[in-house]
């Protein structure tokens, strides 16, 4: 079974600030 | 074929050729006649002049052959002849050859600081005690432990008139010391400078006392430094550098103008002067081809058995460790790359997300995921795990 990689643009952003500075 | 080297290729002992290290050498006297000039020697005509270069120019003259010192008419009747040789030797024999009867007392010295100290290599004379306060040496030749400057008979005037003053190294050295295996032997014969003080001149009937037939002058023509340029076994040869100093021409990761240091990078073992049995060659550091400069840690020789205390320094190429064999933090190692390649290390490139840092297996590569987090670099969700919305928690297990 192949995974699909993590999408970035799925993740909800508004509480993780710092986190998506980092990526 | 490098006399540095054996037929297999890997380094031995070599040292440089016997020479008169005096030859072409500057001679500092402190009399020479001709100044002012007399009917018999003349400092400005070099038809009668006697300078202390006859010494050591190999007979390359028309005019007069010999030095000759300036009449001394009164006591001291010191005379004092010093030749720099430019770089240490080791010293096989010294010689000068008189030009009239060679005087009764001389002391023989040499330099290892270029001249700022002097010390005894031996002492010529007919009274040894009395001019130098020795006895004279004994018939069974040096006894002491270790070599050491001895009272020798004063050199014998020949039936022409002239008379030669030899020294031999080994003359003031006990048999059985070898140069390979003694520092005691090796310190004896080494010099940079020769130094010969005509002390008393001889006159017929010699009791001993100063007083000499007077004015008297010493005259000499050739005075011979024997030895090999100084290498420590590290060179077959000296050559001028470009001051025209003599320098070895050093081998065995060595350098130095008598190669007494390892090279920059070779030092993984102390330096040591070759023997005939082992070239004791400076080694490398080994650092897979990531570092230039290495520094030495006699703890780590030690806990080696002595045999590598190189520690590399700067590793290059995402390299770390004592030999730049290790992937430093964040990267690792390429199984399909040689350690010596410059891409032997990889980023672990863990993924910002999924990974719980960015501090992956040096061997594997494998970064540390976040529960329900898969993949080498974590940036996929692992089986029975679907993505969510939250950055924290990146996969959650699916409902």
């Amino acid at each position: 079974e192949v995974m699909p990689t993590l999408d970035m643009t799925l993740f909800d952003w508004t509480d993780y600030e710092d986190l998506k500075l980092e990526v | 074929a490098d006399p540095c080297k054996d037929d297999g290729g890997a380094p031995r002992s070599c040292v440089p050729g016997l020479v008169n290290a005096a030859l072409g050498r500057e001679v500092l006297a402190s009399s020479t006649c001709g100044r002012p000039a007399t009917r018999a020697c003349d400092a400005s005509d070099p038809r009668r002049a006697h300078p202390a270069t006859l010494l050591t120019s190999a007979g390359v003259t028309t005019g007069p052959l010999c030095w000759r010192s300036d009449l001394l008419s009164r006591a001291p009747l010191n005379v004092t002849l010093t030749v720099a040789l430019g770089k240490a030797f080791e010293l096989v024999f010294v010689s000068l050859r008189f030009c009239s009867v060679p005087p009764a007392s001389v002391a023989l010295l040499k330099s290892q600081d270029h001249g700022r100290s002097w010390v005894p290599l031996g002492f010529f004379s007919s009274h040894c005690r009395q001019d130098y306060g020795r006895l004279p040496v004994p018939t069974t030749g040096p006894v002491g432990p270790g070599p050491e400057a001895l009272c020798f008979p004063a050199p014998q005037a020949q039936p022409d008139g002239s008379g030669l003053l030899a020294f031999s190294v080994q003359d003031g050295s006990p048999p059985g010391l070898d140069l390979d295996s003694s520092p005691v032997l090796q310190d004896w014969v080494t010099a940079t400078d020769i130094r010969m003080m005509l002390t008393r001149p001889s006159v017929p009937g010699d009791t001993g006392a100063s007083a000499a037939t007077l004015p008297y002058s010493y005259s000499a023509a050739e005075l011979q430094v024997g030895g090999r340029c100084k290498c420590n076994g590290h060179a077959s040869q000296c050559l001028p550098d470009p001051q025209g100093r003599l320098v070895c021409d050093c081998r065995h990761g060595t350098e130095g103008s008598d190669c007494g240091r390892c090279k920059p990078f070779y030092c993984d073992r102390p330096w040591q002067r070759a023997t005939a049995q082992e070239a004791h060659a400076c080694l490398a550091c080994s650092c897979n081809g990531h570092a230039r400069r290495c520094r030495f840690n006699m703890e780590l020789y030690r806990l080696s058995g002595r045999r590598s205390g190189g520690v590399c320094l700067n590793c290059r190429h995402n390299t770390a460790g004592r030999h730049c064999h290790y992937c430093r933090e964040g990267f690792y190692r390429d199984p399909g790359r040689a350690l010596s390649d410059r891409r032997a290390c990889r980023a672990c490139d863990c993924h910002p997300v999924g990974a719980a840092g960015k501090t992956c297996n040096q061997t594997t590569g494998q970064c540390p995921c976040k529960d329900g987090v898969t993949g080498l670099t974590c940036n996929r969700c692992a089986p029975g795990f679907q993505q969510s919305r939250s950055p924290v928690a990146p996969c959650v297990k699916t409902p």
